[in-house]
């Protein structure tokens, strides 16, 4: 554990968290991708299956299992709560279209083809594009409310973090694993242009 | 083949 370790996963946290209290507060998930919210309920449920066969530490469990918890409960209050107020029309990204290309990388490369290690890939993998289809929607639509924004910087902020994270272990630890190296790059450039947007025009944005 | 070391990154 180090400091961007840390900070990165609370950033990734606190992305969660933003989200479901907008949710909540407001009573309504317009401007919310559902599709994307479905994809990283996906990553957790396949990454976090060592839950049933490996304990690490008391704060990775826990973490593990908010995770998952907040995940599911965001994709409850988009499409059963406040089902009437999700934009299924501006949500129009295929799923498929991530999922099948992701299944298949997944079974090509990783680090050993086992049930496990290939759903920890694939989720891995599936993690770094899950956001396109909230990205996809902002684009459609034209804007996001500033509460959204905030959501996607600290998700974007939460990447960004792990890869100095991965730079401080292989220093220090002689730690790396390609595989999330290269897929925490992709996830994090795929964030630039919206980083760009988020401090220039500050708030809400409007393309 | 991966050794047996479980990942410890959320």
């Amino acid at each position: 554990m180090n400091i961007f370790r840390l900070t990165g996963d609370l950033s990734h946290l606190a992305a969660i968290i933003i989200l479901l209290l907008k949710i909540w507060k407001t009573r309504s998930c317009a401007g919310i991708s559902g599709k994307s919210q479905i994809l990283f309920a996906l990553v957790f449920t396949t990454r976090y299956l060592d839950l049933l066969t490996s304990f690490i530490s008391l704060y990775n469990t826990t973490m593990k299992v908010i995770y998952i918890g907040c995940a599911y409960a965001t994709v409850y209050l988009i499409y059963m709560k406040f089902k009437a107020t999700y934009d299924g029309n501006h949500d129009s990204f295929r799923m498929e279209f991530l999922v099948v290309p992701v299944g298949g990388l997944a079974c090509l490369v990783n680090h050993d083809f086992s049930f496990l290690e290939i759903l920890w890939t694939f989720s891995i993998y599936l993690e770094s594009v899950a956001i396109l289809p909230q990205l996809f929607m902002i684009s459609k639509t034209g804007e996001a409310e500033t509460i959204t924004t905030h959501y996607l910087f600290f998700l974007g902020l939460y990447r960004a973090l792990y890869l100095f994270n991965w730079i401080w272990r292989f220093y220090f630890e002689g730690f790396f694993d390609m595989i999330a190296i290269v897929a925490g790059m992709v996830q994090t450039i795929l964030y630039c242009d919206f980083f760009y947007l988020y401090v220039t025009k500050g708030q809400g944005i409007s393309l | 083949k991966r050794d047996e070391t479980p990942h410890d990154e959320l």
